[in-house]
């Protein structure tokens, strides 16, 4: 199946978003 | 202007990931100690709830964090434990500042982002802060699946950029 995959970068790209 | 839709939506995780507390209160027992604080299902709602907690390193010795997918407790007891085990990764107190709460951090977002390949087999993390050696260790869920276990471990290694060995403990046996 499939399945939701965040790399590391994209997840501290988010790291301030409001 | 229009708001881009990026910043309108949440990004959905996978999985419900639980954040639990070990308190390590003399006066209760080891479940009373054990608090489920809050779960979280957004990349957005995990940022949110990080900015808003105290870094590992700035926890008292004794106490633990643990992120669990929700609905497994962090213990051996657990249906999801019982046949599984866990990577341990041993810090030196010197370690504490300098990489204690990045490998947390690391070790965290490998989980909630789905990125190891056998990701079905992860239960979730505990980093245990104490006075000699903290630990961090990966739980998951069947240790008679060898490869995804193995995978799991390399994956741990060369995020966190760990050269020597590192050992994998089955539960049972740490009971």
């Amino acid at each position: 199946g499939t399945r939701i995959v965040y790399e590391r970068s994209f997840m501290m790209s988010l790291r301030h978003s409001p | 202007a229009e708001v881009p839709p990026e910043f309108l939506i949440k990004h959905p995780l996978q999985n419900t990931w639980s954040l639990w507390f070990y308190d390590n209160d003399r006066n209760k027992t080891w479940e009373q100690n054990l608090i489920e604080l809050t779960s979280f299902d957004t990349v957005e709602d995990f940022w949110r709830l990080y900015h808003h907690i105290k870094l590992p390193s700035e926890l008292r010795q004794g106490h633990d964090y643990a992120v669990f997918k929700h609905g497994i407790r962090p213990m051996w007891e657990d249906d999801a434990n019982k046949m599984g085990g866990r990577w341990l990764i041993n810090l030196e107190k010197k370690q504490r500042n300098s990489d204690l709460d990045r490998f947390w951090l690391d070790v965290v977002l490998l989980l909630i982002g789905e990125n190891f390949e056998y990701s079905e087999e992860i239960c979730g993390a505990v980093v245990n802060v104490r006075p000699k050696l903290d630990k961090i260790g990966v739980w998951t869920a069947d240790t008679s699946k060898q490869q995804a276990n193995l995978e799991i471990g390399r994956k741990l290694k060369e995020q966190l950029g760990i050269h020597g060995k590192i050992g994998f403990q089955l539960h049972r046996d740490t009971m």
